[in-house]
């Protein structure tokens, strides 16, 4: 099944 | 200090309603320009950012920028004892340790006060680059939400594929498959009811369904919802409001 990504990967931390 | 009167506190009942599922706790950061909010799910799978522009309300005073660290569960228990049609005013000092809100009827002859205590919340802040998408649907948000109602029946993902033709939401699980299309439909009569895309490259991508039908609980804010996506970055599902949005970013599912 596809893996679920973590929104964190893909906008950096301000 | 804060002073926010909402001339329809309807809409931020709604508005809890539509946020307090995703998210345990968040600092309502409040300015000149309005109140606004972003939040990570527990799991950090998608991201909630509202904003409630200035012009929404009358009166809208904020001296300086305050960070209402809010419990939205509390906040929407309380919101329950306003009436559908009260006015609500929001009320904080610069120490910000609790939030008033005044709830007035329409005859105003029933005013009920209450306070929230506010508490610290040390939350990350995301940046979100702008983004050119690959495809924007714009559809009857109702309809997006059975869909996602629907299909939640037969798997826990769903396959959005969207071609100039028209949008495929399609799942697969172990009692079968189903699909549901629509078709770009720009001429119907209600407008309302439209399917149009915008589109630069076909896209096909898998979502979590238990996310999408969470966010389908800001139904209620807008009679239409868009759909933002490109291959392998988050999609942006957006509810537009008279005066603001609430926008939630959902992380693919990536690989078999």
């Amino acid at each position: 099944a596809a893996a679920q990504v973590s929104i964190k990967s893909f906008f950096h931390t301000v | 200090m804060l002073e926010a009167r909402l001339q329809t506190g309807a809409l931020l009942k709604k508005v809890l309603e539509a946020i307090k599922e995703l998210i345990t706790d968040a600092n309502f950061d409040c300015s000149d320009n309005g109140i606004a909010l972003q939040a990570m799910d527990n799991s950090h799978v998608a991201l909630v950012a509202l904003l409630l522009r200035h012009d929404g309300f009358e009166p809208y005073r904020c001296d300086r920028s305050l960070a209402l660290g809010v419990n939205l569960v509390s906040l929407s228990k309380v919101l329950r004892c306003a009436g559908n049609d009260d006015i609500i005013t929001l009320k904080a000092d610069d120490t910000a340790d609790v939030l008033s809100l005044t709830f007035e009827n329409t005859d105003n002859d029933r005013i009920s006060e209450y306070e929230l205590k506010l508490m610290d919340i040390d939350s990350e802040h995301l940046g979100i680059p702008d983004t050119t998408y690959e495809a924007v649907v714009q559809m009857s948000s109702a309809e997006f939400a059975r869909i996602c109602k629907d299909l939640q029946v037969l798997s826990d993902s769903v396959q959005i594929d969207v071609t100039k033709e028209g949008v495929k939401f399609g799942a697969k699980g172990e009692l079968g498959s189903g699909a549901v299309t629509l078709k770009q439909n720009g001429n119907v009569d209600k407008e309302e009811e439209a399917t149009l895309i915008e589109l630069q490259q076909n896209v096909s991508l898998n979502f979590s369904l238990k996310y999408l039908v969470n966010f389908t609980k800001a139904t209620p804010l807008a009679s239409r919802v868009s759909l933002s996506m490109s291959s392998e970055v988050p999609l942006l599902v957006e509810y537009k409001m008279e005066a603001g949005y609430i926008r939630y970013y959902l992380a693919p599912k990536i690989g078999e």
